[in-house]
């Protein structure tokens, strides 16, 4: 039975899609098959898996507000083989005000992700959106686990409590299933203090596991979504494809 | 009479807080007095200008929703002399809820940043969230400019179609004033081909203004708000605070 895993942090560019994509990438190399799901209107993930989404006639958005879309319709390869997408549109902005006064609209999602998907497949990552807003709650409420990218910068270091908080809220009342599988640090320059005094404090925050992997900042991980495949296969050989191996052989062991 | 520039960008981690704060200090060093105004429940920009901000009775989410509470009795005064703050708390979330079913929910902030507040300014800089909802919407009704920080990366130039969209809409029906100020290319690498391929692709964009100004990556842009002061104060000599001058120059000449 495939694990659901959301990648989560209101704070904006701190590595959530580039978490996702190469995760996802790194999990396949593993023997895994991995579905991604974007549930982010910018829909960033979905191109840097190579989607065309100008050419898509469904997406994510029409999941989650019409009851005769299934997510299975909605699923698409990638270039990557066993690296499937559930692609996302700007119209997912529109779904998400829809959503809005809808009954049980926090478990739109769930809904929608049943047995005959997750069971398709041995992960099944969710993109999450720069915001705690409606579609953050709908992938922490259909997830069993959540990973958290943190920049080692000082305003992403600020914003993790108020994530943290969310997710004990979602536990409580939607999801008790849901558990922190670890903090991501990521754009780790190890040369400054800022870098190295943002870690530590990342690592005094609380009893989260902050992983042992930590990506750091390289310039490929920038160039791989041109190509539309992740860092795996952009670059396998590369430190950083390296490092997304180590974060998948982790996440395996935790999930 | 106070130029009111939003400074807008949906992709997250874009440098749009960074430009609000540099921005600001940058003015001031050319004698100018600004307002930076905190419209994101985040509220890096109030951290990053040393507010602490557990200790607000009142911020901008009051201004917001509550006729009582004026701009003017939330603005404080920051560690740098002629740059004041109106920030903001994670309360700023619930207030954007409150807005959505309001009469005039988009003149919101427009109503509320009246001659009394905008007078006694040379420059209102309005820091939005990484989204395109209701709260960069009010940002975009009160000013008569946008500065539109993009990084040079793949991901980032993506999505500025969707942003001149909604900024071609807004002037259309709700701000006829409203401009865009300038692209401003951030995180820029001239050492990369795919950075000289991107800060291309920005030009090309269309006939908007792309600054000459380009913003670099400088370690000392993540340090300076742990201090709570902007480039120009945490170190004057620096390339960064030298590249912020430049970018207040141009923009004094162009508002
Ligand atoms: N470790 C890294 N090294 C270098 N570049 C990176 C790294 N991680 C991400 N990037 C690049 O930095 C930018 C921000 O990353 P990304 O878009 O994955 O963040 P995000 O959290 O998903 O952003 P958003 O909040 O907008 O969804 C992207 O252009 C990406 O290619
Ligand atoms: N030119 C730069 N060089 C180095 N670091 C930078 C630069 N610009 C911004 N930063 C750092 O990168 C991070 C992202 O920048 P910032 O928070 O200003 O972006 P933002 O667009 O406001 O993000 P959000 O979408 O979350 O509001 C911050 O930690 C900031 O200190
Ligand atoms: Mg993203
Ligand atoms: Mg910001």
């Amino acid at each position: 039975m495939g694990k659901v895993i959301a990648i989560a942090n209101q704070k904006g560019g701190v590595g959530k899609t580039t978490c996702a994509i190469n995760l996802g990438g790194a999990l396949v190399e593993l023997g895994a098959k991995v579905l991604c799901l974007d549930l982010d209107p910018q829909a960033n993930l979905s191109v840097g898996l190579g989607i065309d989404i100008t050419k898509l006639e469904r997406s994510i958005a029409d999941v989650l507000v019409d009851d005769d879309v299934s997510l299975a319709s909605i699923v698409r390869s990638s270039k990557t083989e066993r690296l499937d997408c559930a692609p996302a549109t700007i119209d997912l902005s529109a779904a998400e005000v829809e959503l809005f006064t809808a009954i049980g609209r926090e478990m739109a999602l769930k809904d929608k992700l049943g047995e005959e998907v997750i069971q398709r497949y041995d992960f099944v990552l969710i993109d999450c959106p720069p915001t705690l807003g409606l579609l953050t709650v709908n992938a922490l409420v259909a997830a069993q686990g959540v990973i958290i990218p943190v920049q080692t910068q000082y305003y992403a270091l600020k914003g993790v409590a108020a994530l943290l908080k969310m997710v004990r809220t979602v536990q409580a009342r939607l999801n008790p299933d849901l558990r922190v599988v670890g903090i991501l640090p990521t754009f780790y320059d190890s040369r400054t203090i800022l870098g190295r005094e943002m870690l530590d404090s990342l690592k005094d925050l609380g009893d989260h596991n902050v992983f042992h992997t930590v990506i750091r900042q390289w310039i490929k991980l920038g160039e791989a979504p041109t190509a539309g495949v992740p860092i795996t296969k952009y670059d396998a050989r590369s430190d950083a494809a390296k490092s997304f191996l180590e974060l998948a052989r982790e996440v395996t062991a935790l999930a």
